[in-house]
């Protein structure tokens, strides 16, 4: 779309809506518009063809992706958070995947104890993963399950515990308090945990992403996000101001519903499939 | 508020005098398009909409006793609401025999929730015997999840060792016939609109279910990309209207104006939770409000 065009405000019109229709957000997009046009000015940036490159590259900077940090001593704990539906129990079995493939050992914890058949749900992913999965029934104290999780992480000495929360809307107050419960729980029987407490996004959504990371790094200190469903048309764009307001990386991204659907995040890539 | 930033425009560029004009109008569009694409309205529905509201606004003559921003508000509003659609009635029934509606939508949207929801809404209100129809047999422990709801409601729940969905479904529509269930709701797997293979089941299940009525379940925090799955899903299966789901939060819901527009469906119903009694019909003027905030 570039070739041969110089830096002008048509051009930059359409780089802007390029932005919007991946759901970067208003205020985001006219601040990376700016910056493009201030390159521009400086002389940074001349051609049109050097616009998408000098842009890909700024982004891929700012989104500068995370890594997972393990904890000096295992087990590592990591909790996955999110609004209802977004991807958490099925980014759960492939993270284990993940874990597996370099050689750690994993147990679950099913800490969704009020949805009809959450437990059911992860314990079909630990058989067909192989892996262990500490639960008690629908109804149960998800407080309670978290600690016989961590419990039995210990004992059983495995590397990594990833324990599931139930979906809950950041609006809630009473189920982010619960969630607070369950990190201090964590803390309690594993001291420095939760090491990591991934909040999975669905990239269908728009910019009520940026208010749920808001709100869910105020209840758990969120260390990272995990982008599920990339594998559809949206964009997922919102994390761009997330990074920029709370410097909550993206970790993972999911890309399909089978256990391999998990990869690293890539910012370059990711930057070029927001162009393409 | 949009309210607000437009009664600072207007007192600004007009001083409160005479008739909308085209500048002061144009400004505030401009505003309002930006309160659109920051409640996840797409961006194709935001210009047209504006548009719209410029050509309804500009000119008009001013109002005794209200000022323009005033005035302004309650064009976009008024245009807002038209758009929207008039109240729903919920849904219509031909009273003769067996009702089937079949509910599709992208992954996690909330369609097995809204399953169980609608079967209570159709007993408690319609004095309908519902079947529920575990049709999604890819994701671990659906059906489960579906005969969970169902024994909760005392629903029966017509489910399958092997076989795929469209035969599941065509099973499901001549037991309830047999059993007396008068109305049988189809819950699918969640899909992607942009999986060929996925997409042309649906419309197998549809072909061998006949539903009388296929509802989209739609997220209400779903983002640009809303335009593009409805307007997939009503391509390929003709939609009767749409459920929005998890209006319990704070999206603000943009998605249901670029749903509306796109596929000039109506939205029926509104999530407003996870319990099975959160199902409400959708209001028009609340929604206007909720979008432009
Ligand atoms: N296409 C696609 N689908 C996904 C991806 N991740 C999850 N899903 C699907 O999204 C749906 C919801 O996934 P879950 O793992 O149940 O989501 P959840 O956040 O645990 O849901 P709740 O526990 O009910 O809040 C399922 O149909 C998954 O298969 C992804 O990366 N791509
Ligand atoms: N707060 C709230 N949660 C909802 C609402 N509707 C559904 N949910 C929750 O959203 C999550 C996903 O619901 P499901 O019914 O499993 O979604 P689904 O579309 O069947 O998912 P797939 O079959 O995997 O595509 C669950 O945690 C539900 O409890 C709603 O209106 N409000
Ligand atoms: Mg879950
Ligand atoms: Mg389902």
């Amino acid at each position: 779309i570039v070739k041969g065009r110089k830096l002008d405000e048509e051009l930059l019109e359409e780089i802007e809506e390029t932005l919007l229709r991946a759901d970067v957000g208003v205020a985001t997009s006219a601040r990376l518009i700016d910056e493009l046009r201030e390159a521009g000015k400086r002389g940074e940036v001349r051609e049109g063809e050097q616009v998408l490159p000098f842009l890909k590259s700024h982004l891929a900077e700012r989104l500068a992706a995370g890594r997972i940090v393990f904890a000096p001593e295992k087990p590592t704990v990591i909790l996955i958070v999110g609004v209802n539906g977004s991807g958490k129990t099925t980014s759960i079995a492939k993270l284990a995947g993940w874990l597996r493939e370099r050689g750690k050992t994993v147990v679950l914890g099913a800490g969704d104890t009020f949805r009809a058949a959450a437990v059911e749900q992860l314990t079909i992913w630990s058989k067909r993963l192989g892996i262990e999965i500490v639960k008690q029934d629908t109804g149960a104290d998800p407080a309670a399950v978290a600690f016989d999780a961590a419990d039995a992480a210990v004992s059983r000495g495995a590397d990594v515990l990833i324990v599931d929360t139930a979906g809950r809307l950041h609006t809630q107050e009473h189920l982010m308090r619960e969630l607070e419960k369950i990190r201090r729980v964590l803390g309690k029987r594993i001291p420095g945990a939760p090491h990591e407490t991934l909040l999975v996004l669905d990239a269908t959504t728009g910019q009520n992403a940026v208010q749920q990371a808001r709100r869910f790094h105020e209840a758990t200190p969120v260390t990272g996000i995990i982008l599920a469903k990339l594998d559809g048309t949206a964009r997922g764009g919102a994390v761009l101001s997330i990074k920029d307001e709370l410097d909550l990386p993206v970790k993972f991204v999911g890309v399909g519903e089978k256990l391999p659907d998990i990869e690293v995040f890539d910012p370059v890539a990711y930057v070029e499939a927001l162009f393409s | 508020s949009l309210t607000q930033r437009l009664t600072g425009l207007f007192s600004r560029l007009t001083g409160g005098a005479g008739r909308l004009t085209e500048d002061s109008v144009k400004e505030a569009v401009r505003e309002v398009k930006r309160a659109l694409l920051e409640a996840d309205v797409s961006l194709e529905v935001a210009r047209t909409f504006t548009d719209a509201v410029k050509e309804k606004a500009v000119g008009r003559e001013g109002m005794e006793g209200v000022t323009h921003a005033q005035q302004f508000v309650k064009i976009v509003h008024d245009e807002l609401q038209a758009l929207m659609g008039g109240e729903t009635k919920g849904i219509e029934f031909d009273v003769s025999g067996t009702t089937v509606i079949m509910m599709v939508g992208l992954q996690g949207s909330g369609k097995t929730t809204t399953c169980g929801k609608l079967a209570l809404w159709l007993r408690r209100k319609h004095k309908k015997s519902p079947m529920l129809v575990a049709a999604d047999i890819q994701r671990p422990a659906a059906i489960e999840q579906l005969k969970v709801l169902g024994k909760s409601l005392d629903v029966p729940v017509h489910f399958e060792e092997g076989g795929r969905p469209p035969r599941i479904c065509a099973r499901a529509v001549e037991q309830a016939r047999k059993q007396g269930s008068d109305v049988v709701i189809l819950d699918t797997a969640g899909r992607l609109h942009i999986d060929e293979p996925l997409m042309e089941e649906l419309a197998a299940v549809k072909r061998e279910a006949k539903p009388h009525l296929v509802y989209l379940v739609a997220d209400a925090m779903t983002g640009q990309d809303a335009v593009k799955s409805s307007a997939a899903f009503h391509e390929r299966l003709g939609l009767s209207g749409v459920i929005l789901t998890k209006l319990d939060g704070d999206a603000r819901g943009g998605a249901a104006l670029s749903i509306r527009q796109v596929t000039g469906c109506p939205v029926i119903f509104v999530g407003v939770g996870e319990k099975l009694d959160a199902l409400d019909l959708f209001h028009p003027e609340r929604m206007a409000g909720r979008i432009l905030g």
